[in-house]
């Protein structure tokens, strides 16, 4: 089979402001898995490494860059599966962590479970080495400006038609 | 959202997904990044799948699971993506994108969205693009 590694930065309408940078971003993923694969490595191995290299780029919502919730933190979530075994883990809710599909691997390395979430999942990584970030690591000034937008929009939508609702969010994964 | 799939030299396929939400969510909420069959999915015998786009929709669709059942039937993997969201979209109306590749090496990408950017390398080249049928090629 002819290797290849496929990556993706999200789809969503992409401002025209991160065109370029969104493009080198995925560019330069796609070469970190297929560096990791030609100089030996698993494909696991190869999916993490292009994962890692998204979730360090600030212009991705994952990892550092990732959105804010309506309370202001930084929530992420991860995956990573294994088609030979077809073993998974994952991650739900994590924070205060660089790169939570490492911790994702982990859950499928190291548990005989699938997913593990919040709290528990700080802690497990903890127990395995992975260190915790101060939060402000992981935000960026376009988080911080997306989510306040969005808190002036929605106010001013429920004050004009006299919603009292909690609104809905914004975007998507 | 970011993600990959691989394919080896072997056949082995693998996944992986990354995502911080959606600005404003409400704390405690999971999407479909995590959850296999709707975030990513993998499987030799067919190949891998990693999707993007809205998450309550894609949980509901099962997206990366449908991606690989179409391309289990021996549907193109381009083809099986856009079935995906098409069916994603018709009983849901939801809306993103996957990459995905099969057991045998081949590559596909689509998107319901406005946009998504994506890239790939095989056999010397670098492919990468960002709007709808843009397909730029490059030599390594």
């Amino acid at each position: 089979v002819e290797p290849v590694v496929v990556v993706h930065g999200g789809a969503w309408a992409v401002p025209e402001e991160l065109w370029d940078e969104s493009l080198q971003g995925v560019k330069a993923a796609a070469r970190r898995g297929y560096g990791v694969l030609t100089a030996g490595g698993s494909s696991v191995d190869a999916a993490e490494a292009s994962v890692v290299c998204l979730e360090d780029n600030p212009v991705f919502d994952a990892g550092t860059g990732s959105v804010l919730t309506f309370d202001e933190q930084v929530e992420m979530d991860a995956i990573i599966i294994d088609g030979t075994t077809m073993e998974a883990g994952a991650v739900g809710a994590i924070r205060n962590v660089l790169n939570p599909v490492k911790v994702a691997r982990l859950v499928m390395e190291k548990t005989d479970h699938i997913m593990l979430v919040g709290d528990g999942a700080n802690k497990f990584a903890a127990a395995h080495g992975v260190q915790e970030v101060d939060p402000e690591v992981l935000i960026t000034s376009l988080a911080r400006q997306t989510l306040a937008k969005y808190k002036k929009y929605t106010s001013t939508v429920y004050h004009l038609f006299n919603k009292t609702e909690k609104p809905e969010t914004s975007g998507h994964e | 959202t970011v993600g990959c799939v691989v394919v080896d030299r072997e056949g082995h396929t693998s996944c992986a997904t990354s995502t911080g939400g959606i600005t404003a969510k409400m704390p405690g909420r999971v999407g479909d990044t995590p959850i296999v069959g709707a975030g990513g999915f993998a499987d030799d015998q067919v190949g891998a799948v990693s999707t993007t786009g809205h998450g309550e929709a894609i949980m509901k669709a099962c997206l990366a699971r449908h991606i690989t059942s179409v391309m289990g039937t021996g549907e193109s993997v381009k083809s099986s993506i856009q079935n995906g969201l098409a069916h994603m979209e018709s009983r849901i109306k939801g809306f993103g994108g996957a990459i995905a590749v099969s057991c045998k090496g081949e590559v596909g990408t689509h998107f319901s969205t406005p946009r998504m950017t994506w890239a790939y390398i095989q056999a010397g080249k670098l492919h990468y693009g960002i709007h709808p049928n843009q397909h730029v090629t490059e030599d390594l």
